[in-house]
């Protein structure tokens, strides 16, 4: 494999910050 | 325009600061500092109206529900709960935005993404944590690969990452894998944080500000 594991691990739904300005 | 609050009852929030005050120590102008108190306001009210976010409120901002249990989403709730309280105030919602803003000195980027990935707190990330982290994203996104596989990947990073070969990886050596991989920092930088008054207009039109 090529990948780091920092790699896969920075594709997570929880290190987007955009819902927080999102209509809530 | 749009809802009228008066500073006073604006102070009444625990850990409001001044808009001028904050701006000076942030990226952020005044005016933006003052849309991001409407949007604040906004999320610390959305379960309990007490003026602060919670774990909860923020798990609802950024998910739109609170069941989806996220340790990432997590972690950074806890390095903007500078505290250390279970909440965030508004200085500390301003000031950990700001990390993310685009002209925010990279130095500090890394250092506070080293911090994200140190979940223990021992000032070195460990191959344990990479592993709990990497175990974490692949539930996450239902992916599945066998053990030999994660353990693959656990050895080429540290190989990469661990130049000294400890079996952890220091703030040194944290930012020389990145300075090698600057794709790992993208996440720690929000380019629509430096146009949020018309990126995000949906909160800006509550705000009182005169200037945007």
């Amino acid at each position: 494999t090529n990948f780091n594991a920092f790699d896969i691990i920075s594709l997570s739904s929880g290190f987007d910050l955009s819902g927080l300005f999102e209509d809530n | 325009m749009g809802c009228f609050q008066s500073t006073a009852k604006r102070r009444q929030h625990p850990g409001y600061e001044d808009p001028v005050h904050l701006a000076s120590q942030t990226a952020f102008s005044v005016s933006e500092v003052e849309a991001l108190f409407e949007l604040f306001k906004s999320i610390s009210g959305s379960v309990i109206d007490d003026g602060l976010i919670n774990k909860e409120e923020f798990q609802l901002a950024l998910f739109k529900n609170t069941r989806k249990e996220n340790l990432f989403a997590n972690r950074i709730f806890d390095l903007f709960d500078v505290k250390k309280r279970g909440v965030i105030d508004f200085g500390d919602f301003v000031r950990a935005l700001n990390v993310f803003h685009p002209n925010f000195p990279m130095e500090e980027k890394i250092d506070f993404s080293f911090k994200l990935y140190d979940m223990d707190n021992t000032g070195f990330i460990e191959r344990k944590e990479v592993k709990q982290m990497l175990i974490a994203l692949l539930s996450e996104s239902e992916m599945r690969l066998s053990d030999e596989t994660i353990e693959t990947i656990l050895d080429k990073t540290f190989s990469d990452a661990d130049v000294n070969q400890d079996g952890k990886i220091d703030r040194a050596e944290w930012e020389n894998f990145v300075s090698r991989n600057p794709s790992l920092m993208k996440i720690m930088t929000l380019p629509y944080l430096k146009d949020i008054t018309t990126t995000f207009p949906s909160f800006v039109f509550h705000s009182e500000v005169d200037d945007i």
